[in-house]
């Protein structure tokens, strides 16, 4: 464990924390795509496949099942919770993400460091979660002006995957048996779709102003 | 170090 990597896990903890706050203190949903925190459920169930069968820590173990309960809990507000679910943009959050889904995984069957049931899914996981934001970022340009919380939901998640690319750069020159390409491409390509997003986020806090993304 | 299938990263 290193200074980055602990940095990126306690990052993208609070970007759920933050948007666990937005649907609690507002009971509200307006703003969040359903479709992209599905698709964060899915990558989590797939890539902690191992939490009963490997062990490598108890913060591991206890951050897989974190991740895991707050990305479903998220859904099922979302879905079910009579109040917070009238607020969810139905007719806004259209992206069709089962292209997202199908397009992770045929690249993972292409493309994995064993072929073997959980490394696929491992590599799915990875694929699935550098596009996953996908949806997310269009409700947000339809959606015009973006509360505080959601845009601040949005920076943490999108600046995690950043600590992690340092993570890797920190580990490549350390750890002499480390090669994570997949994870490392992959998280550049996950960096890069938030580009724009931290651009107008950087620029609302300068002007102190709302977020604004163009349509 | 790394082995390939053991994944210690979130």
């Amino acid at each position: 464990m290193n200074i980055f990597r602990f940095a990126g896990d306690m990052t993208h903890l609070i970007s759920i924390l933050v948007l666990l706050l937005k649907i609690y203190a507002t009971k509200s949903c307006s703003g969040i795509s359903l479709k992209t925190q599905e698709l964060y459920a899915l990558v989590f169930l797939t890539r902690y496949l191992d939490l009963f069968t490997g062990f490598i820590s108890i913060y591991n173990t206890v951050m897989k099942l974190i991740f895991i309960a707050s990305s479903l809990a998220i859904v099922w507000c979302m879905r079910v919770h009579p109040i917070v679910r009238r607020s969810y943009d139905k007719d806004l959050d259209t992206f069709r993400h089962y292209f997202l889904v199908a397009a992770s995984f045929i690249l993972a069957l292409l493309l994995y460091e064993k072929f073997a049931f959980k490394e696929i899914f491992w590599a799915f996981s990875i694929y699935l979660e550098a596009i996953a934001i996908l949806p997310q970022l269009v409700l947000l340009q339809r959606s015009g002006n973006v509360d505080n919380l959601t845009g601040h939901y949005v920076f943490f998640l999108g600046a995690y995957r950043a600590l992690y690319i340092l993570n890797w750069i920190y580990r490549y020159f350390t750890d002499i048996h480390f090669s994570r390409w997949i994870a490392c491409v992959s998280g550049l390509v996950q960096t890069a779709l938030y580009a724009d997003f931290f651009y107008y986020y950087y620029i609302s806090w300068r002007n102190n102003a709302k977020l604004k993304l163009p349509a | 170090g790394e082995m390939v299938g053991k994944h210690d990263e979130l």
